[in-house]
């Protein structure tokens, strides 16, 4: 596993940005909190080719065969993937509710359009995050700027598009701040 | 600069190269 800044080997294909997985799981019974939270992320390691992608995530666990509460967050290199991170602060997330079964699939779609660049908003996506609940599963991707229509609407699109879902399925953009206040996305 | 632009399909092929391994 690759901590700290990495770099493309010979022959492969880099990515526009270098990213950064990480993975936490509540444990049971434990309050939540912004302090609990920063400690049970996880770091699974970065990469900034295709092919070091791959090597990566041919290695870690679906999420539709995760149990629990348990959170993937694929993030740009250098963001961590919370609310108060400069890179986050002013920004939001547009939120998409899935149900069972169907988390890995968008997931690997979602993350396939970021690392490709599909969304086309320059430097504005900061990273993505799938979240395994009981009833239903959640996928959302994060922007830096909460309040540019413009470009929230556009990655609304792209979203849409590339996850190919059901053009009456709900998507909820949601600011960083909105959160931070209602401490409700934990 | 430009940017890195890559389909989903072309990730998808590159996703069986001996390199990804």
């Amino acid at each position: 596993v690759q901590r700290g800044p990495v770099k493309p080997s010979p022959g492969e294909h880099r990515l526009q940005y270098a990213y950064s997985l990480w993975f936490s799981r509540r444990t049971p019974g434990n309050k939540t909190s912004s302090t609990n939270y920063e400690q049970n992320i996880k770091l699974v390691g970065s990469f900034c080719s295709v092919e070091q992608f791959w090597a990566l995530y041919s290695h870690c666990v679906r999420p539709c065969d995760l149990s629990g509460h348990s959170d993937f967050h694929l993030f740009k290199e250098g963001i961590k993937p919370m609310w108060e991170h400069d890179a986050n602060k002013g920004g939001g997330k547009w939120i998409v509710r899935l149900k069972k079964g169907l988390a890995s699939r968008c997931w690997e779609n979602l993350i396939l359009a970021m690392l490709g660049e599909q969304f086309m908003v320059g430097e504005e996506i900061c990273g993505a995050v799938v979240s395994i609940r009981f009833q239903e599963d959640i996928i959302s991707i994060w922007n830096k700027t909460a309040n540019d229509q413009a470009t929230t609407n556009r990655i609304r699109d792209t979203l849409r598009r590339v996850l190919n879902l059901p053009p009456n399925t709900i998507m909820e953009y949601k600011t960083h701040n909105d959160s931070l206040k209602d401490n409700s996305s934990f | 600069g430009t940017r890195i632009i890559y389909e989903r399909n072309k990730l998808m092929q590159m996703r069986n190269s001996p390199l990804a391994r």
